[in-house]
């Protein structure tokens, strides 16, 4: 297939090929953070298991999140043999409202790093998987009373006690493909991109 | 996270190391199960909390890593 050409709109059930080469990029913060050496240890080995090429760094500064995430994209650009599928895995201690805190205790959206790879030519029709282990806020789920609890607690104490695939995913439509506006559904930025938070939004992640 | 890692991530290669042929989206959803059934302690307070992750997902196919 050729990676810059028009992409086949997927048909149901399809599913994503991903028989080119992976590309993975891990930026933790493990300053400060106890633990988060092992869990840079753990998703290394699983990529490499995955068959992932896997770019790691440590302690970036909030710029520095920006920076390789930059260059990350522009490796994946430039590179001769295209990638079917990149991971991105973002490691840090999180600001009240969201943000990523790098080395230097300065703030970064996630959202802007991932706008970031959106845009990636090389990656325009191949999944984009991000995992964010970092605190989203100070909220602590104590998890008191059924009525006035957080929406996922109550899935925990009421039975069945698993959550639905339903429940849990947050499906954004494909907003451009959904639209009336000309575009084919393979042309939109937003799409193919899965998020994978550590924590629900507001709260603390363990 | 404590001295072995954060319950996200050491989860999360648990389960894919053990089904990597599975359906990524359905993986993460048994990730998001096992994490929430733990009961956690932050380092500042005696009491048991719960956590649980966020999955959003713009996916247009099913996406397998093996």
């Amino acid at each position: 297939m050729d990676p810059w050409g028009p992409e086949p709109e997927p048909s149901p059930g399809a599913q994503y090929d991903l028989s080119r080469d992976r590309a993975a990029l891990c930026l933790a913060v493990i300053r400060d953070r106890p633990g988060a050496q092992r869990d840079v240890e753990a998703l290394g080995g699983l990529c490499q298991t995955l068959g992932f090429e896997t770019t790691l760094r440590t302690d970036p500064t909030a710029q520095a999140f920006q920076e390789e995430l930059a260059q990350f994209q522009e490796r994946l650009d430039t590179r001769k043999s295209p990638v079917s599928c990149a991971l991105v895995a973002l490691m840090a201690h999180g600001g009240p409202q969201g943000q990523l805190l790098g080395a230097d205790g300065k703030e970064v959206r996630p959202e802007a790093l991932v706008q970031e790879l959106s845009h990636c030519r090389a990656l325009r029709g191949c999944p984009k998987i991000f995992l964010l282990q970092a605190c989203r806020g100070g909220h602590r789920d104590a998890g008191m009373g059924p009525t006035a609890l957080p929406w996922f607690w109550r899935w925990l104490r009421a039975p069945p006690a698993t959550p639905s695939h339903a429940d849990v995913l947050r499906i954004y439509a494909d907003a451009q493909g959904n639209s009336s506006g000309g575009f084919t559904p393979g042309s939109c930025d937003q799409a193919d991109i899965l998020m994978v938070y550590a924590a629900a939004e507001g709260c603390v992640a363990y | 996270r404590d001295e072995k890692g954060s319950d996200f991530i050491q989860t999360l290669v648990e389960v894919l190391r053990a089904t990597p042929e599975g359906d990524l989206l359905e993986l993460l959803t048994e990730v998001n199960r096992q994490v929430c059934e733990l009961d956690v302690r932050g380092p500042d307070c005696n009491e048991r909390r719960k956590a649980c992750l966020e999955i959003r997902s713009s996916l247009r196919r099913r996406l397998c890593l093996q």
